[in-house]
């Protein structure tokens, strides 16, 4: 079983992949693949492990291959249709994230409840009541929901995203989720990254 | 030297502290410490031990002294003055976030280089032009800088604060960026989040 630290590695090497191919590069060592983000190259070739046998020895790794097959296993060889409940500060900025669909991930439609919201377009793509959540979701085969709504409303909105069969939810409201087998989670709070800040600032006084 | 996700891990268990003590709750095991999250017990016991000796074998942990030292540790016991560099879209979610405050991080200024912008106000905060950033940070004891502009304007964004004198950047633009020594920078892509779940979905197929 993969952890899942080493998944999240395996993104920041096929993001690295993907710029050294775009600058016509052609090979890579599994140092210069972890340095930009001091990933030892020993963990980097632990990582690629799990998945099979990469590169030869001593001459490293084909960079078209390696960013090919790490795209495959990580799913984004291929789209991926994402819903978003909330519109509003975040859920625009998530909307117009190029980042996104940059991977594949194309959010391809929004929904919130509130009637001044229900109806604006954004960008060509209507802005819908969340009681349309169940028939679009499946109308546009929607397996990933991000969450955007304030912590009173996430729980409801990620059962109404599981109930229509989304497979996978983002949650970024500070509620912890509880969410039925076979719908994944995950959640994001932005203040732990300020906490790694503090943690090291600290000791500096 | 402790790793960053053994630090990204302390937060996780000082929330699920905090969360215990409003509840009530004086002793915790290392395993319910560990458990919303998925962690083993061994190793909260392991990341624990960085740090020094905490509770008794067999009676597990107080959640007060325990909840109190990791705050500590990681710089929370006290507050920080932030500043956030774009006004759009993100800008506004991350100040509106009461998750930031909430650990002890204050946005206390907002800059922008738009005139639209300048001189607006979010909440009693007037968002300033970019051109004051020094002269705030030295007033302010800013140590953070968060950086919510495009990517073409996110390098001298940063450059800015770590030359007003800003300790750490956490970037959210899609652009890898180079700070200079003693200055520490953090990049957030959640994009990467969407990835871990394409792992996952792909596998299921
Ligand atoms: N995780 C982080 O680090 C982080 C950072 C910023 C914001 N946030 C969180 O993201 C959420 C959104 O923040 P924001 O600044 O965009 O808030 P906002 O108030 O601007 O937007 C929330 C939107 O959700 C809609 N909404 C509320 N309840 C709903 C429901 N039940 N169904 C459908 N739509 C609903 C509202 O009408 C509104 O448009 C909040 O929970 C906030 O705390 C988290
Ligand atoms: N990391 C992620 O997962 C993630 C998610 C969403 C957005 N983003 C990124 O965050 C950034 C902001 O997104 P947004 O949707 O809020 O964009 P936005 O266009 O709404 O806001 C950007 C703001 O920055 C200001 N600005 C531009 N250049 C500046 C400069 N040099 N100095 C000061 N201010 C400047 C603009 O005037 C504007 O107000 C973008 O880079 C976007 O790609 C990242």
């Amino acid at each position: 079983k993969v952890p899942l630290t080493a998944i999240r590695r395996l993104s920041i090497y096929a993001r690295m992949l993907a710029g050294l191919e775009a600058d016509g590069k052609q090979q890579v060592s599994s140092r210069d693949l972890g340095e930009t983000a001091s990933i030892p190259s020993t963990q980097v070739r632990k990582d690629l492990a799990y998945f099979g046998q990469f590169g030869k020895r001593g001459s490293g790794y084909s960079v078209k291959e390696l960013g090919f097959r790490l795209r495959k296993i990580l799913g984004i060889d291929r789209a991926w249709n994402v819903a978003l409940v909330g519109a509003g500060n975040l859920g625009r900025a998530l909307f117009s994230y190029p980042g996104f669909s940059k991977q594949g991930f194309r959010i391809v439609a929004v929904f919130d409840n509130s009637p001044g919201k229900v109806n604006k377009s954004w960008k060509g793509t209507r802005i819908q009541s969340i009681k349309e959540l169940s028939k679009t979701v499946r109308e546009k085969n929607i397996s990933i929901g991000i969450v955007a709504v304030p912590a009173s409303g996430a729980q409801e909105v990620a059962d109404e995203m599981c109930k229509a069969g989304i497979k996978a939810v983002l949650n970024f409201a500070p509620k912890r989720l509880k969410v039925p087998t076979g719908c994944m989670q995950a959640n994001v709070d932005l203040a732990i990254e300020l906490e790694n800040f503090s943690y090291y600032l600290s000791k500096l006084r």
